[in-house]
């Protein structure tokens, strides 16, 4: 199983289509591994991005040069995942 | 596993366990569920849809797909509770028995078994098909992308690693010319149902394009009674659109397609949550979460019954 170990999912809020462009420039980085959850299309809507952990650094730093609003919806992807495992483990024993 | 009662309808399951369960779900009812193979999987997984049949030969009949983007597991798990719920309750469900006696329901609940078995296998976050991209070294077609309705437009890449890669040709998954044969074969299909997660959206065609469909201000109706009775469970908000106004544009999707080959009544729903989790809904909310959706397709269903075109 490929591991998430210290991934965040950012959810990002918009204030300008200036943003939305910058956010949409973030998407062709491919060397950041971002994995867009809900992708930049309107100033409307929120967008959530899986950080791999390698990259979390680079992108809140690019966030808050930019004045991009942002929270950290999940502080450790791979948690939730043992988590989630431990519970399907649990049910199948039960 | 095999004891359908006690089967537990609020936790996640590999694609063996739900397979087996379906075998025991038919067993269970055997004069209203059959299993239908529409075909394999790229990697030669049989593709099941869970047939819900009082009799008759090609009744008017609706369909719903779970699962087509692997990791939104809710979606999966939604599907299992709604077949068990289809199962039990007719008979005992006034308006549920008077569908059943007049209509069929087809219900696939994992469209992408491939990706399902990967993301238990190798990477929890893969949304994708499993097949080879020619001259790509990276694997997978969005196979909501890849469907015959504005295919390569706005809202789908035509990089193989992206996660919104459209696939070398309209069908050129097999998950999805699978689902297409049946229906085409089929020919009655009223309504076409497609299962996602999350934003807590439901939505109708188009995506390809921002123009209005010629019925939506009726698919919009129907939709917000259909929202309306699913709010009134836990009041979980849901917002009504066509898939381009309320998200973005995105083309070659399973709804545009059906809608476009005559079926009005296509639907997508965005299920649960709105941003605390995303694709990782943790196990306790699936049944919360199927109950609702369930009064919510099931009020899409009385209209369709009671609609006949």
């Amino acid at each position: 199983q490929t591991l998430f170990i210290g991934d965040q999912v950012l959810r990002i809020t918009v204030k300008s289509e200036e943003q939305l462009g910058l956010l949409q420039s973030l998407e062709e980085e491919q060397d950041l591994e971002l994995d867009f959850w809900l992708h930049p299309i309107s100033s409307d809507l929120p967008v959530d991005i899986r950080v791999p952990f390698a990259s979390l650094q680079t992108v809140k730093v690019f966030l808050e040069s930019n004045d991009i609003p942002y929270s950290v919806m999940i502080k450790d992807v791979q948690e939730v995942l043992d988590k989630e495992q431990s519970d399907m483990e649990a049910n199948t024993m039960r | 596993e095999r004891n359908s009662k006690s089967f537990n309808f609020g936790a996640y399951h590999t694609l063996e366990t739900i397979y087996n369960w379906m075998d025991t779900l038919v067993a269970d009812h055997p004069s209203l569920v059959s299993k239908v193979n529409i075909g394999s999987s790229y990697e030669n997984r049989p593709m099941y849809a869970l047939k819900f049949s009082t009799g008759g030969d090609k009744r008017p009949a609706i369909w719903i797909d779970a699962g087509i983007h692997s990791r939104e597991w809710v979606s999966q798990a939604t599907a299992v509770w709604t077949a068990n719920k289809i199962a039990t309750d007719y008979g005992r469900d006034a308006s549920l028995t008077s569908l059943l006696n007049n209509m069929d329901i087809y219900l696939m609940i994992v469209t992408n078994p491939d990706g399902y078995v990967f993301t238990h296998t190798g990477n929890r976050m893969w949304r994708k098909t499993r097949s080879r991209i020619s001259g790509s070294s990276c694997r997978g077609v969005d196979p909501n992308r890849n469907w015959d309705a504005g295919f390569g437009g706005p809202g789908a890449s035509k990089n193989p690693c992206s996660d919104s890669y459209h696939g070398p040709s309209a069908h050129s998954e097999v998950e999805v010319q699978n689902v297409v044969d049946l229906i085409k074969s089929h020919g009655n299909f009223k309504a076409f149902i497609s299962i996602h997660a999350y934003s807590q959206l439901l939505m109708y065609p188009y995506g390809y394009s921002c123009n209005d469909v010629p019925d939506a201000p009726e698919l919009d109706s129907v939709g917000r009674s259909a929202v309306k009775a699913l709010s009134s469970l836990y009041g979980t908000r849901y917002q009504v659109g066509s898939i381009c106004k309320i998200i973005y544009q995105a083309s070659g999707g399973s709804i545009d397609w059906s809608y476009n080959h005559g079926i009005k009544y296509s639907f997508a729903f965005e299920l649960r949550d709105t941003g605390r989790y995303g694709f990782l809904l943790p196990a306790n909310q699936i049944i919360p979460t199927a109950s609702e959706t369930w009064l919510a397709l099931k009020n899409i269903m009385e209209y369709v019954r009671d609609h006949p075109y």
